[in-house]
Protein backbone atom coordinates (compact mmCIF):
# COMPACT_ATOMS: atom_id res chain seq x y z
CA UNK A 1 0.00 0.00 0.00
CA UNK A 2 0.93 3.49 -0.37
CA UNK A 3 -1.35 6.25 1.46
CA UNK A 4 0.03 9.99 0.86
CA UNK A 5 -1.17 13.26 2.15
CA UNK A 6 -0.27 16.43 -0.12
CA UNK A 7 -0.62 19.71 1.83
CA UNK A 8 -0.42 23.72 -0.48
CA UNK A 9 1.20 26.61 1.29
CA UNK A 10 -2.70 27.51 2.01
CA UNK A 11 -3.03 23.90 3.98
CA UNK A 12 -5.40 22.58 1.06
CA UNK A 13 -5.31 18.90 2.05
CA UNK A 14 -5.60 15.75 -0.58
CA UNK A 15 -4.85 12.60 0.38
CA UNK A 16 -4.94 8.75 -1.08
CA UNK A 17 -4.40 5.36 -1.04
CA UNK A 18 -3.52 2.03 -3.62
CA UNK A 19 -2.86 -1.08 -2.58
CA UNK A 20 -3.26 -4.59 -4.01
CA UNK A 21 -4.08 -6.07 -0.12
CA UNK A 22 -2.52 -9.04 1.42
CA UNK A 23 -1.76 -12.05 -0.46
CA UNK A 24 -4.04 -15.07 -0.27
CA UNK A 25 -6.92 -12.94 0.89
CA UNK A 26 -10.45 -14.71 0.44
CA UNK A 27 -11.88 -13.58 -2.84
CA UNK A 28 -14.21 -10.66 -2.84
CA UNK A 29 -11.83 -9.11 0.53
CA UNK A 30 -11.56 -5.13 0.55
CA UNK A 31 -8.91 -3.79 2.71
CA UNK A 32 -8.91 -0.82 4.77
CA UNK A 33 -7.59 1.04 1.89
CA UNK A 34 -11.02 2.13 0.47
CA UNK A 35 -12.53 2.53 4.10
CA UNK A 36 -12.51 7.07 4.72
CA UNK A 37 -11.07 7.00 8.11
CA UNK A 38 -9.48 4.05 8.26
CA UNK A 39 -6.05 4.28 5.98
CA UNK A 40 -6.50 7.76 5.05
CA UNK A 41 -8.52 10.94 6.28
CA UNK A 42 -8.28 14.34 5.38
CA UNK A 43 -9.80 17.20 7.37
CA UNK A 44 -8.21 21.20 6.30
CA UNK A 45 -9.60 22.87 9.51
CA UNK A 46 -7.44 19.83 11.47
CA UNK A 47 -5.24 17.98 9.42
CA UNK A 48 -4.47 14.47 8.24
CA UNK A 49 -3.01 10.88 9.15
CA UNK A 50 -2.67 7.68 7.17
CA UNK A 51 -1.84 4.21 7.75
CA UNK A 52 -0.47 1.10 6.78
CA UNK A 53 -0.51 -2.27 8.58
CA UNK A 54 -3.36 -5.02 8.33
CA UNK A 55 -6.52 -3.83 7.10
CA UNK A 56 -8.38 -6.49 8.79
CA UNK A 57 -8.27 -4.72 11.90
CA UNK A 58 -7.25 -1.57 11.08
CA UNK A 59 -10.37 -1.01 9.36
CA UNK A 60 -12.22 -1.67 12.69
CA UNK A 61 -10.62 1.46 14.34
CA UNK A 62 -10.56 3.77 11.99
CA UNK A 63 -7.49 4.63 12.97
CA UNK A 64 -6.67 7.68 10.39
CA UNK A 65 -10.40 9.28 11.76
CA UNK A 66 -8.94 8.57 15.33
CA UNK A 67 -5.84 10.64 14.66
CA UNK A 68 -7.26 13.44 12.86
CA UNK A 69 -10.07 13.76 15.78
CA UNK A 70 -7.34 13.89 18.22
CA UNK A 71 -5.28 16.81 16.56
CA UNK A 72 -8.96 18.57 16.70
CA UNK A 73 -9.22 17.80 20.43
CA UNK A 74 -6.09 19.92 20.69
CA UNK A 75 -3.32 16.26 20.88
CA UNK A 76 0.00 16.92 18.98
CA UNK A 77 0.78 14.78 15.91
CA UNK A 78 2.68 13.10 18.35
CA UNK A 79 0.35 12.52 20.90
CA UNK A 80 -2.39 11.21 18.25
CA UNK A 81 -0.65 8.93 17.10
CA UNK A 82 0.14 7.36 20.14
CA UNK A 83 -3.00 7.69 21.33
CA UNK A 84 -4.04 5.63 17.81
CA UNK A 85 -1.30 3.17 19.00
CA UNK A 86 -3.02 2.40 22.56
CA UNK A 87 -6.25 2.31 21.21
CA UNK A 88 -5.58 -0.43 19.06
CA UNK A 89 -3.42 -2.10 21.58
CA UNK A 90 -6.19 -2.30 24.33
CA UNK A 91 -7.88 -4.95 22.26
CA UNK A 92 -5.31 -6.24 19.82
CA UNK A 93 -2.31 -8.10 20.98
CA UNK A 94 -0.08 -8.77 17.61
CA UNK A 95 -0.78 -6.25 15.41
CA UNK A 96 0.96 -4.06 12.34
CA UNK A 97 0.85 -0.58 11.91
CA UNK A 98 2.38 2.58 11.06
CA UNK A 99 0.70 5.96 11.10
CA UNK A 100 1.60 8.98 9.53
CA UNK A 101 -0.52 11.82 11.70
CA UNK A 102 0.21 16.01 10.33
CA UNK A 103 -1.51 19.28 11.12
CA UNK A 104 -2.48 21.72 8.85
CA UNK A 105 0.63 23.54 9.35
CA UNK A 106 2.49 20.98 8.09
CA UNK A 107 4.07 19.50 11.27
CA UNK A 108 3.76 15.66 11.50
CA UNK A 109 4.80 12.62 13.47
CA UNK A 110 5.18 8.82 12.79
CA UNK A 111 4.81 6.10 14.97
CA UNK A 112 4.90 1.74 14.35
CA UNK A 113 3.78 -0.87 16.20
CA UNK A 114 4.50 -4.47 15.08
CA UNK A 115 7.38 -6.30 13.12
CA UNK A 116 6.46 -6.58 9.91
CA UNK A 117 6.76 -2.87 9.46
CA UNK A 118 10.12 -2.93 9.67
CA UNK A 119 11.88 -3.00 6.43
CA UNK A 120 15.18 -1.28 8.13
CA UNK A 121 16.93 -2.39 11.31
CA UNK A 122 13.85 -2.50 12.61
CA UNK A 123 12.31 0.81 11.42
CA UNK A 124 9.91 1.72 9.29
CA UNK A 125 10.74 4.14 6.47
CA UNK A 126 8.75 7.41 5.29
CA UNK A 127 9.12 10.07 2.13
CA UNK A 128 8.75 13.63 2.82
CA UNK A 129 9.44 16.80 0.68
CA UNK A 130 8.97 19.91 1.83
CA UNK A 131 10.28 23.62 1.06
CA UNK A 132 14.48 23.74 1.35
CA UNK A 133 14.94 20.34 1.89
CA UNK A 134 14.89 17.74 -0.65
CA UNK A 135 12.77 14.07 -1.06
CA UNK A 136 13.67 12.56 1.88
CA UNK A 137 13.34 8.96 3.83
CA UNK A 138 13.16 9.11 7.16
CA UNK A 139 12.43 6.55 9.67
CA UNK A 140 11.27 5.47 12.62
CA UNK A 141 11.62 2.55 15.21
CA UNK A 142 8.61 0.23 15.35
CA UNK B 1 12.16 27.16 7.19
CA UNK B 2 8.28 27.12 6.27
CA UNK B 3 7.00 23.52 6.56
CA UNK B 4 3.90 24.08 3.92
CA UNK B 5 3.85 22.97 0.98
CA UNK B 6 4.30 19.30 1.71
CA UNK B 7 4.07 15.76 0.63
CA UNK B 8 4.52 12.70 2.80
CA UNK B 9 3.48 8.91 2.34
CA UNK B 10 3.82 5.76 3.56
CA UNK B 11 6.87 3.40 2.49
CA UNK B 12 9.83 4.56 1.40
CA UNK B 13 8.86 4.70 -2.08
CA UNK B 14 10.91 8.30 -3.49
CA UNK B 15 9.56 7.85 -7.36
CA UNK B 16 5.93 8.41 -5.64
CA UNK B 17 6.82 10.94 -3.78
CA UNK B 18 9.26 13.03 -5.84
CA UNK B 19 6.20 13.30 -8.37
CA UNK B 20 3.98 14.61 -6.12
CA UNK B 21 6.37 17.18 -5.02
CA UNK B 22 6.88 18.13 -8.40
CA UNK B 23 3.41 18.24 -9.28
CA UNK B 24 2.93 20.21 -6.78
CA UNK B 25 5.15 22.94 -7.11
CA UNK B 26 3.99 22.74 -11.07
CA UNK B 27 1.05 23.72 -10.40
CA UNK B 28 1.51 25.71 -7.65
CA UNK B 29 -1.84 28.11 -6.74
CA UNK B 30 -3.74 26.38 -9.43
CA UNK B 31 -7.17 25.10 -8.26
CA UNK B 32 -6.82 20.96 -6.79
CA UNK B 33 -3.15 21.12 -7.09
CA UNK B 34 -2.66 18.75 -3.88
CA UNK B 35 -5.34 16.47 -5.48
CA UNK B 36 -3.46 16.37 -8.44
CA UNK B 37 -0.13 15.47 -6.69
CA UNK B 38 -1.78 13.00 -4.71
CA UNK B 39 -3.12 11.16 -7.94
CA UNK B 40 -0.23 11.42 -10.09
CA UNK B 41 2.30 10.79 -7.79
CA UNK B 42 0.55 7.46 -6.18
CA UNK B 43 0.15 6.52 -10.02
CA UNK B 44 3.45 6.32 -10.00
CA UNK B 45 3.60 3.59 -8.01
CA UNK B 46 0.89 1.76 -9.31
CA UNK B 47 2.89 1.70 -12.66
CA UNK B 48 6.22 0.88 -10.68
CA UNK B 49 4.35 -1.81 -8.64
CA UNK B 50 6.06 -0.09 -5.34
CA UNK B 51 7.17 -3.49 -3.67
CA UNK B 52 5.17 -5.42 -5.51
CA UNK B 53 2.51 -3.92 -3.08
CA UNK B 54 0.47 -1.57 -4.85
CA UNK B 55 -0.49 -1.67 -8.67
CA UNK B 56 -0.94 -4.75 -10.78
CA UNK B 57 0.46 -7.92 -10.56
CA UNK B 58 1.06 -8.59 -6.99
CA UNK B 59 -0.27 -10.04 -3.99
CA UNK B 60 -3.26 -12.68 -5.59
CA UNK B 61 -5.86 -13.93 -3.74
CA UNK B 62 -6.87 -17.49 -3.12
CA UNK B 63 -8.29 -17.62 -6.35
CA UNK B 64 -5.01 -16.55 -8.50
CA UNK B 65 -6.25 -13.15 -9.00
CA UNK B 66 -4.82 -9.46 -8.11
CA UNK B 67 -7.31 -6.86 -7.01
CA UNK B 68 -6.93 -3.49 -6.12
CA UNK B 69 -8.25 -1.30 -3.29
CA UNK B 70 -7.71 2.90 -3.82
CA UNK B 71 -9.30 6.51 -2.06
CA UNK B 72 -9.57 9.95 -2.92
CA UNK B 73 -10.15 12.38 -0.22
CA UNK B 74 -10.47 16.03 -0.77
CA UNK B 75 -10.10 17.46 2.79
CA UNK B 76 -11.94 20.61 1.99
CA UNK B 77 -14.99 19.24 0.51
CA UNK B 78 -14.52 15.72 2.49
CA UNK B 79 -15.53 14.43 -0.82
CA UNK B 80 -14.65 10.64 -1.32
CA UNK B 81 -13.83 8.56 -4.26
CA UNK B 82 -12.80 4.98 -3.41
CA UNK B 83 -13.10 2.05 -5.22
CA UNK B 84 -12.38 -1.97 -3.47
CA UNK B 85 -11.77 -5.11 -5.50
CA UNK B 86 -10.85 -3.82 -8.75
CA UNK B 87 -9.81 -6.51 -10.46
CA UNK B 88 -9.98 -5.27 -14.63
CA UNK B 89 -8.10 -1.92 -14.43
CA UNK B 90 -4.79 -1.14 -13.51
CA UNK B 91 -5.03 2.40 -12.76
CA UNK B 92 -7.06 2.53 -9.19
CA UNK B 93 -6.46 6.04 -7.73
CA UNK B 94 -7.74 7.06 -10.74
CA UNK B 95 -11.13 5.80 -10.98
CA UNK B 96 -11.56 6.44 -7.54
CA UNK B 97 -11.37 9.93 -8.58
CA UNK B 98 -13.47 9.44 -11.05
CA UNK B 99 -15.71 8.15 -8.73
CA UNK B 100 -15.58 11.54 -6.41
CA UNK B 101 -15.58 13.63 -9.87
CA UNK B 102 -18.50 11.99 -11.64
CA UNK B 103 -20.36 10.22 -8.88
CA UNK B 104 -22.77 11.47 -6.26
CA UNK B 105 -21.13 7.71 -4.35
CA UNK B 106 -18.32 7.24 -2.22
CA UNK B 107 -17.54 3.84 -2.35
CA UNK B 108 -17.62 1.52 -5.77
CA UNK B 109 -16.46 -2.31 -5.29
CA UNK B 110 -16.16 -5.63 -7.53
CA UNK B 111 -17.41 -5.62 -10.83
CA UNK B 112 -19.70 -2.56 -10.51
CA UNK B 113 -16.39 -0.74 -9.81
CA UNK B 114 -15.01 -2.71 -12.82
CA UNK B 115 -17.84 -1.54 -15.15
CA UNK B 116 -17.75 2.08 -14.31
CA UNK B 117 -14.04 2.35 -14.85
CA UNK B 118 -14.70 1.12 -18.26
CA UNK B 119 -17.38 3.17 -19.01
CA UNK B 120 -15.43 6.05 -17.76
CA UNK B 121 -12.82 4.89 -20.96
CA UNK B 122 -10.24 3.21 -18.51
CA UNK B 123 -8.43 0.55 -20.16
CA UNK B 124 -10.31 -3.30 -19.31
CA UNK B 125 -7.31 -5.80 -18.83
CA UNK B 126 -6.09 -8.46 -16.62
CA UNK B 127 -4.22 -7.53 -13.54
CA UNK B 128 -2.32 -10.72 -13.47
CA UNK B 129 1.13 -11.49 -13.93
CA UNK B 130 4.05 -14.04 -14.56
CA UNK B 131 5.06 -13.55 -11.04
CA UNK B 132 1.62 -13.02 -9.01
CA UNK B 133 0.89 -16.69 -10.81
CA UNK B 134 3.92 -18.51 -10.03
CA UNK B 135 3.30 -16.80 -5.80
CA UNK B 136 -0.27 -18.53 -6.32
CA UNK B 137 1.06 -21.65 -7.75
CA UNK B 138 3.38 -21.88 -4.69
CA UNK B 139 0.94 -21.32 -2.44
CA UNK B 140 -1.52 -24.29 -3.46
CA UNK B 141 1.60 -26.44 -3.72
CA UNK B 142 2.12 -25.85 -0.08
CA UNK B 143 -1.74 -26.63 1.06
CA UNK B 144 -2.48 -23.04 0.37
CA UNK B 145 -0.46 -22.08 3.72
CA UNK B 146 -1.19 -19.69 5.17
CA UNK B 147 -4.86 -18.37 4.73
CA UNK B 148 -7.45 -16.48 6.29
CA UNK B 149 -9.70 -19.32 7.11
CA UNK B 150 -11.23 -20.41 10.76
CA UNK B 151 -14.11 -22.70 12.16
CA UNK B 152 -14.34 -24.83 8.84
CA UNK B 153 -13.46 -28.07 7.13
CA UNK B 154 -11.43 -29.57 5.45
CA UNK B 155 -8.66 -27.85 7.98
CA UNK B 156 -7.64 -24.66 6.52
CA UNK B 157 -4.17 -25.28 9.06
CA UNK B 158 -3.60 -27.99 6.50
CA UNK B 159 -5.78 -28.63 3.44
CA UNK B 160 -7.03 -26.56 0.61
CA UNK B 161 -10.73 -25.61 0.38
CA UNK B 162 -13.13 -25.65 -0.84
CA UNK B 163 -14.29 -25.09 2.90
CA UNK B 164 -17.29 -25.54 4.63
CA UNK B 165 -18.74 -24.53 7.86
CA UNK B 166 -17.95 -26.46 11.11
CA UNK B 167 -21.08 -25.97 13.58
CA UNK B 168 -19.46 -25.83 16.51
CA UNK B 169 -16.12 -25.38 17.61
CA UNK B 170 -14.20 -23.65 20.57
CA UNK B 171 -13.26 -20.21 19.85
CA UNK B 172 -10.00 -20.06 21.79
CA UNK B 173 -8.60 -23.05 19.71
CA UNK B 174 -9.68 -22.91 16.43
CA UNK B 175 -8.10 -18.81 15.64
CA UNK B 176 -5.96 -19.41 12.90
CA UNK B 177 -2.26 -18.02 12.78
CA UNK B 178 -2.62 -14.59 10.51
CA UNK B 179 -0.63 -14.52 7.50
CA UNK B 180 2.28 -12.82 8.43
CA UNK B 181 2.84 -8.94 7.47
CA UNK B 182 5.69 -7.32 5.61
CA UNK B 183 7.25 -4.76 3.46
CA UNK B 184 5.61 -6.47 0.43
CA UNK B 185 2.63 -7.79 2.13
CA UNK B 186 0.42 -5.47 3.57
CA UNK B 187 -2.55 -2.67 3.36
Amino acid sequence: TITMAAIDEEGYIHVGTSTNGLRHTISGRVGDASIPGSAAYADNEVGAAMTTGDGDILMRFLPSLLAVEAMRAGKTPAEAVELVIQRIRKHQTFFDVAIIAVNRLGTYAVGCYGTGMAKNNGEFGYMVSSPGQPVRTEWVPC
Amino acid sequence: APLLPMVINTWNFPEANEEAWRLLNLEKGGVGQTRSAVVGGISICEKLQCDMAVGYGGNPDERGDTSLDALLMDGGTMEVGAVGDLRRIKSAIKVAQHVLEHTLHTLLVGDGADHFGIAMRFQNESLNSDESMAIWQNWTAHNCQPNFWRNVYPDPRTSCGPYKPLTTWDANATLSERIEIGPDNHD
